[in-house]
C-alpha cells in the first residue's frame, strides 16, 4: 500500500482572505507512474461498514482507498483499463460500492461501472455505452445521464440501476444542439437542465422524457459548464462557470456567476459574479460546487474557494512542490476538499 | 433581481410546463 502522511509543517500557506476551516489532514500517492486525472469521494461497505473512501483515477487505473485508523489512507482495490484512458470519474451520489469512470482520449468513448463481486473479493467493470459521448452526471436514486450523438441525431439517455445489478434505459427527448452538460434541480425532483453548445439552457421531466423548455441565456455565456442548480419561488437559479470567459471585466475576472430564470417566460438575469480578488489572474480550468461552496482550478495553477452567499473569494490555494494543482473536488461523502496534481499527489482538505 | 425584469412568476412552474409540453 503506497501511503504518504504529511506532517503539518508541510501545510501550504493560504493566503490572507480568510482560509476558514480549510486545513490539509491526510495526502494520498499513487505511485502507478501515469499521469493523475480524477479524484473523488464514495461509499463503500468494507467487511459490513460502509466507509467514506475516496476514489482516485489515472490515466489506466482506478484506486479505491478506504480510511485507516491513523487518519491515513489505504489501497484497498484498483481497476485497470489497457487500450482507452480514463478522463473522468463519475460519482453516483446516492449509490454504495459503485463508481462510473469515462473513457476516452479527448471525448468520451466508453462509460463503466466499477464495482466488486459479492464476495467483496475482486474488482470487476461492466461496459456501460459506448459511442460520442459529449456529456454524463450520476444522478440520485440510481440513474447516469448520458448524451451521444451519431451523425445525425442525439441520444439523451437515462440509466436506472437495479438493485439486482440490471439496468433498466429511458430516453429523454433531443435537443436540436449538443448537450454540454447536466445538472439536477434541486427542490424539483423530476427536473433535469442542460446546457447546450448554442448558449442554451433546457429542462427535462425526468419521469415523462419531455424535453420542457430551451431557454437561451445570452452571448456572454459561451460554452457555459452548470455546477449547480436550484428551483426556489418559481424561479430556477443556476450557477455557471465559463470556460471561454474574459480574463478581466470591469469588476475583476469573473470564475463563476449566478443567474435567475424564469421558466416560464424563459427570461433570465445575472445575480452574482464570482470574481478572482485584485491582483490574482487566471481564470476557469475546472472545478466544482457542493452546497454554498465552489472551488475552483484556474490557469496560473492556484485553487481558489467561493462562499456563494457571501460571494467573494474565501481561500486560495497555491501551487505546491512546483506542481500546479490539475483538478479539485468536493467530497460527497463528508466535508473534505479533495485536490489533485498531475503527478500523482492527492491532498485531502 | 426584480420580479419586472423576469416577467410572471409560477411557483408551480414545472408542472405547468409539463401540461403544456408535447409527450
Amino acid at each position: 500500500h503506497s501511503i504518504e502522511q504529511t506532517e503539518l509543517a508541510d501545510v501550504p500557506a493560504c493566503d490572507s482572505l480568510n482560509p476558514g476551516n480549510l486545513q490539509l489532514v491526510s495526502k494520498l500517492k499513487n505511485h502507478s507512474g501515469s499521469c493523475s486525472v480524477d479524484v473523488s469521494a464514495v461509499w463503500w461497505e468494507i467487511a459490513g461498514v460502509k466507509e467514506p473512501c475516496i476514489i482516485t483515477a489515472c490515466e489506466y487505473a482506478v484506486s479505491l482507498w478506504k480510511p485507516l485508523d491513523t487518519g491515513q489512507w489505504g489501497k484497498l482495490y484498483s481497476w485497470h483499463f489497457a487500450e482507452v484512458p480514463v478522463l473522468q470519474i463519475v460519482p453516483m451520489p446516492d449509490v454504495c460500492n459503485l463508481v462510473c469512470v469515462a473513457l476516452g482520449n479527448l471525448e468520451i468513448r466508453e462509460i463503466r461501472a466499477l464495482l466488486c463481486s459479492s464476495d467483496g473479493g475482486c474488482e470487476k467493470q461492466v461496459l456501460l455505452r459506448t459511442g460520442n459521448i459529449h456529456a454524463v452526471l450520476g444522478l440520485t436514486q440510481r440513474r447516469l445521464v448520458s448524451s451521444s450523438r451519431t451523425l445525425c441525431d442525439q441520444q439523451v439517455e437515462v440509466m436506472t440501476f437495479a438493485e439486482g445489478g440490471s439496468e433498466e434505459k429511458q430516453f429523454l427527448m433531443p435537443p436540436e444542439e449538443t448537450v454540454l452538460t447536466f445538472a439536477e434541480v434541486q427542490g424539483t425532483q423530476e427536473a433535469l437542465l442542460g446546457t447546450t453548445i448554442m448558449n442554451n439552457i433546457v429542462i427535462w421531466n425526468l419521469k415523462t422524457g419531455q424535453l420542457l423548455k430551451k431557454m437561451h441565456i445570452g452571448d456572454s455565456y459561451q460554452a457555459s459548464v452548470c455546477h449547480k442548480a436550484y428551483s426556489e419561488m418559481g424561479l430556477l437559479f443556476v450557477v455557471l462557470s465559463h470556460p471561454c470567459a474574459k480574463e478581466r471585466e470591469p469588476s475583476g475576472s469573473p470564475v463563476f456567476q449566478l443567474i435567475a430564470i424564469n421558466p416560464k417566460t424563459a427570461l433570465s438575469v445575472g445575480v452574482m459574479l464570482y470574481c478572482l480578488p485584485q491582483g490574482q489572474a487566471g481564470r476557469f480550468l475546472e472545478g466544482d460546487v457542493k452546497d454554498n461552496f465552489a472551488a475552483a482550478v484556474l490557469t496560473s495553477g492556484t485553487i481558489a474557494i467561493w462562499d456563494l452567499l457571501l460571494g467573494h473569494c474565501t481561500a486560495l490555494l497555491p501551487p505546491i512542490s512546483d506542481q500546479n494543482w490539475s483538478f479539485v473536488k468536493w467530497s460527497g461523502t463528508d466535508s473534505h476538499l479533495l485536490a489533485g496534481q498531475k503527478d500523482g499527489n492527492i491532498f485531502v482538505y | 433581481c426584480s420580479q419586472a425584469d423576469l416577467g410572471p412568476i409560477s411557483i408551480n412552474w414545472f408542472e405547468e410546463l409539463s401540461s403544456e409540453a408535447p409527450p
